[in-house]
C-alpha cells in the first residue's frame, strides 16, 4: 500500500489529508505551525511539526521512503520549489505540488515536479462549465473534448424509452445513466428503460454537441 | 442566451471569465482594481472598475438584469457576503460565491447564495482521489457515491473483449469508453471490442468497487 506525505496544512492540504484518511491510507502530515499539526493529530497516521525546507528534518522523518508527496503550500513559491526539490533528491517517487498561478505552475514543472494542481484555475473552469446551460446541473471535464454533464429531462423525452430516443445517433451523446434522485441512480440502461418526468440524464459527449442538444430540446 | 456577471478577478474569477468567453457568453466583469480590469478588456464583453459593495454602482451597471452572478472574492468574507446580498436584492436570479473555508460556506449559504464553490477543498478531494491507486490516472467525482475514473489496462485484460470481461457483472463497474490515446477515444463499445496493451479504461462506479478491482487485477 502506498505511503503519502503531505506538506502544508492549508485548506487544500487538509482536504487531501482527509480524503486519503477516509480511504485508510498511511499519511504523514508535516507543517511548521504547531496549531495545524494539533488539528490533524486524529486524522493523519503521523503528524509532525517541522520546517520542510530543512533537509535534515526531512531526512530524519524518513521522507524518502514515501511514494507520493503533496506540497500544499500556495502562497510562497520559493518555499514550494525548495521543498519539492528536496523531496525529489531524497527519493520520493512522485511529487505533486499545488500552485496558484500558471506562472508558478511553469516554474514547478521546470524543476520536474510530477504533477501541478491549480485548484483556483481548475475550479473556475469547472464552475463555468456547469453554468453553461439552462438545464446543466453539474458538469465535469474529464478530457479535453469530452465532458460529463447532467441535465433535467427535456419535456418531450418523458414517457419515451432509451431505444426510442436514439440519443447517440440523433445527438452524438452517450447517455450513461439516469438519476431518478440523488440516491437512486440507474446505470444499466436498456433499450426499454423509460424516461420519467423528474429524471436527470447523465450524459457524456463533447460540449458543442451538448449545447446543440440543449438548443434543440429546450 | 444567459448573461453573466463576474465580480472579483482573482485566479478563480478570471478562470470562470475565460471559460465563459471561450463559449461566447455575454459576461460583465467587475473589479475595483483598474489593473485587473485592464487585463480582461479583450476577454470580457464588458469590464468595469467599480466597488461592488456600492449598491448604486451595481444599479447603474444594471446588474439586476443578469441571470447569473459569480462573486469570486475569497479573502474577505464580509465583502463577499455584502455583494451577494446586494445582488440578490437587485434581482439577480442565481448567485454563486467562492469560499475558502467551510465556515465561510456556511455563512454564504445562510444568506441564501444559490451555490458555494470551495476550489481548495474540492481540488484537494479530487487530487486525493486521483492518487488512490497505482493505475488511477485521473478521477473525478460526479456524485456522492459514483466516480468517473481512468486507469491503465491491467495486463491480463489485454487481448480480451468487452464481452469476455463482463466488467459490470464481475466488478460492478460500468466501462463507458476506452482511450487508445488522448485524441483517440472510443465510446461506442461493443461486446466484440478488444482491449489493447496501452488502452486506458474509462470507468464509472463506486470508489470501493474500483479499489476492489485494482486489488484483484494488480
Ligand atoms: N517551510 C514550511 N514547512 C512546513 N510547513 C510550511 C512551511 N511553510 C508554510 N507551511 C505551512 O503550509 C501551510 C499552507 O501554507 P499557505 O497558507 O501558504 O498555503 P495556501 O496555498 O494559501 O493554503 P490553502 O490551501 O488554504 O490555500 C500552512 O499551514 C503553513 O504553516
Ligand atoms: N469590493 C470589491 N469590489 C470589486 N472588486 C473587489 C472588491 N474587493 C475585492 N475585489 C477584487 O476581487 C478580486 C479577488 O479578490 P481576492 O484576492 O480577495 O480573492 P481570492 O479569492 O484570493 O482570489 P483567487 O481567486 O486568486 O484565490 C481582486 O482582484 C480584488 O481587486
Amino acid at each position: 500500500q502506498r505511503k503519502f506525505v503531505i506538506i502544508g496544512l492549508g485548506e487544500f492540504g487538509i482536504s487531501v489529508l482527509k480524503t486519503l484518511s477516509d480511504y485508510h491510507m498511511e499519511v504523514l502530515a508535516i507543517d511548521n505551525n504547531p496549531d495545524k499539526i494539533q488539528m490533524v493529530q486524529t486524522i493523519a497516521t503521523n503528524a509532525v511539526v517541522a520546517d520542510a525546507t530543512d533537509e535534515n528534518a526531512l531526512k530524519a522523518l524518513g521522507v524518502g521512503k514515501y511514494d507520493i508527496a503533496v506540497v500544499a503550500i500556495g502562497t510562497n513559491l520559493e518555499t514550494s520549489v525548495l521543498i519539492s526539490m528536496l523531496l525529489k533528491e531524497l527519493g520520493v517517487e512522485m511529487v505533486v505540488a499545488k500552485a496558484v498561478t500558471v506562472l508558478q505552475q511553469r516554474v514547478l514543472q521546470k524543476i520536474e515536479v510530477d504533477k501541478v494542481v491549480l485548484p483556483e484555475v481548475e475550479g473556475g473552469k469547472r464552475l463555468a462549465n456547469s453554468l453553461l446551460g439552462p438545464n446543466i446541473l453539474d458538469s465535469v471535464e474529464f478530457s479535453d473534448k469530452v465532458k460529463y454533464i447532467e441535465f433535467k429531462t427535456p419535456p418531450n423525452f418523458v414517457g419515451k424509452t432509451i431505444g426510442d430516443l436514439k440519443i447517440r445517433n440523433n445527438y452524438n451523446l452517450n447517455i450513461i445513466g439516469i438519476k431518478h434522485s440523488e440516491t437512486d441512480i440507474e446505470f444499466l440502461l436498456q433499450a426499454e428503460t423509460e424516461i420519467k418526468p423528474n429524471d436527470i440524464l447523465m450524459v457524456i459527449g463533447k460540449m458543442e454537441d451538448v449545447m446543440k442538444f440543449q438548443e434543440k430540446e429546450k
